[in-house]
């Protein structure tokens, strides 16, 4: 099974 | 104040038509560069950068920068009263509370006024990390379009591996499975179907179909887009256009 990653993940709010 | 006319209006129904399903409400921040977008969907998976630089424009001015907050689906409805070969100017002042639109057919004898009311967005920005990324894929946005399509009869979700032989998008569901390889192919004929891969390393990754397809709403803003992948870290997916770019990031689904 694959887990849907979030965008939040890999990008920091700026 | 905001002063952007657009000769091929046509341009902006487009990129409304390639966002709106996928996100609801979003600030267009206007400034002497252009109009730009950015926003997440709701379940922050997939986010879109837009811009329309301002040398799109005839003219262009925006002598303060303006964060426009716009309903996208009220946008696209009042769009939809503009002829495609319509000029659109889009304006508005400093205190940013409506965005007015001026339609004016090729003849200059049939003027449209709408004025469309503006809301308050807190918007987050994300600073998006600059990536060298290990596998680029520049290949017609018609087939990237197709296979998207065809591979959601049978999954949810796309596998897409990259070496320098060629891409293959392939899915597997309760039906059956599928694939599509294209080739490396730099030589055909005709330069817009050519499929060219720039490899740093060989990648394998999946990816919701849903937002895939999603994406290629913007289709027919350009004739070409690029994937651009590295392991474990978001896909890009860009149409270029004449004066700026439609850009979807989406986060990809990873083995538990």
């Amino acid at each position: 099974p694959m887990m849907q990653k979030s965008l939040l993940s890999f990008f920091k709010t700026a | 104040m905001l002063e952007a006319r657009l000769q091929t209006g046509a341009l902006l129904k487009k990129v409304l038509e390639a966002i709106k399903e996928l996100i609801t409400d979003a600030n267009f921040d206007c400034s002497d560069n252009g109009i730009a977008l950015q926003a997440m969907d709701n379940s922050h998976v997939a986010l879109v950068a837009l811009l329309l630089r301002h040398d799109g424009f005839e003219p262009y001015r925006c002598d303060r920068s303006l964060a426009l907050g716009v309903n996208l689906v009220s946008l696209s409805k009042v769009l939809r009263c503009a002829g495609n070969d319509d000029i659109i100017t889009l304006k508005a002042d400093d205190t940013a509370d409506v965005l007015s639109l001026t339609f004016e057919n090729t003849d200059n004898d049939r003027i449209s006024e709408y004025e469309l009311k503006l809301m308050d967005i807190d918007s987050e920005h994300l600073g998006i990390p600059d990536t060298t990324y290990e596998a680029v894929v520049q290949m017609s946005s018609a087939e990237f379009a197709r296979i998207c399509k065809d591979l959601q009869v049978l999954s949810d979700s796309v596998q897409i591996d990259v070496t320098k032989e060629g891409v293959k998008f392939g899915a597997k569901g309760e039906l059956g499975s599928g694939a599509v390889t294209l080739k490396q192919n730099g030589n055909v004929d005709k330069e817009e179907e050519a499929t060219l891969i720039e490899l740093q390393q060989n990648v394998s990754l999946n990816f919701s179909l849903k937002y895939l397809v999603n994406f290629t709403k913007a289709t027919p803003l350009a004739s070409r887009v690029s994937l651009s992948m590295s392991s474990e870290v978001p896909l890009l997916v860009e149409y270029k256009m004449e004066a700026g770019y439609i850009r979807y990031y989406l986060a990809p689904k990873i083995g538990e």
